[in-house]
């Protein structure tokens, strides 16, 4: 699913605000 | 009081309801003063001709551009919320990839008047007929339609934020790995939220609010009209529309 969603993916990684 | 589940304590209820009404307040553009003051700012006739005189393609693009904008605040809006990272990564997927455009479709009711139908577009305020080039007239009245019932609702500020964690974290949406754990993180919303309206007298909101269905209904009918303009533009779609829009919904 991240595979497929790379770019919802990356915004949840940045910085865990 | 009774409301209380046996496996969260008032303190932590009582920090989930701060940390939606933050999340939500930190996330939520214009704010609901600057919103209130603009209200009657409506485009003129002669830029609602010049909007309906753009071609089909372009305002599809500024409408998949306003809705990605808005859809970057509903990620910030769950990343913010107690227990939402703390979820695996499949299911913030699932649950964003499900009910992001969910919540941009409830959100959209604090920049609605209700009074004269419009809706706050690139700066002003705009009736269903500024989107005519869309070519979707129904999904667009329906989308009214509902921001209308909502605003019948006449819901605070705290309201819509906890309507809007409650539609983001489904413990339904298929494809959860975890489904146990997200269902305690709703439940544990639903405890704060029943609070809320019972500390505000507006226990009687709950009968009220559009079934669950109704959004869901949206969602798909936006898909379908996506899909009807991509047959109509083949090609259109990897060019100009943004990254996040196709990843979501082509």
């Amino acid at each position: 699913l991240q595979e497929k969603h790379r770019i919802l993916h990356k915004l949840l990684q940045n910085g865990n605000s | 009081s009774g409301l209380e589940s046996p496996t969260c304590s008032g303190m932590e209820i009582e920090l989930l309801a701060q940390d939606v009404l933050r999340s939500h307040r930190e996330t939520s553009q214009p704010r609901a003063e600057e919103l209130q003051q603009r209200r009657w700012d409506t485009f003129s006739r002669e830029e609602v001709c010049a909007y309906q005189r753009k071609p089909m393609q372009e305002m599809w693009e500024r409408c998949a551009g306003r809705l990605t904008e808005a859809i970057q605040h509903v990620v910030e809006f769950a990343k913010r919320l107690r227990g939402f990272m703390e979820l695996c990564q499949n299911d913030q997927i699932v649950l964003l990839k499900a009910g992001a455009m969910e919540v941009v479709l409830v959100r959209m009711c604090r920049a609605f008047n209700p009074d004269n139908r419009t809706v706050l577009f690139e700066g002003k305020y705009a009736g269903t007929e500024l989107f005519r080039s869309l070519g979707c007239h129904e999904l667009v009245g329906s989308i009214f339609d509902f921001a209308q019932s909502l605003c019948a609702l006449r819901l605070s500020e705290s309201e819509v934020a906890f309507l809007c964690a409650i539609v983001l974290i489904n413990a339904n949406r298929p494809w959860l790995q975890e489904q146990a754990k997200v269902a305690r993180l709703r439940g544990r919303l639903e405890v704060a939220f029943r609070l809320l309206l019972r500390r505000t007298h507006r226990e009687g909101l709950l009968a009220r609010l559009p079934p669950a269905g109704r959004l869901r209904a949206l969602c798909s009918q936006h898909v379908e009209q996506l899909q009807a303009f991509r047959r109509l533009h083949p090609g259109a779609l990897p060019a100009a529309f943004p990254p996040l829009y196709r990843e979501l919904f082509a």
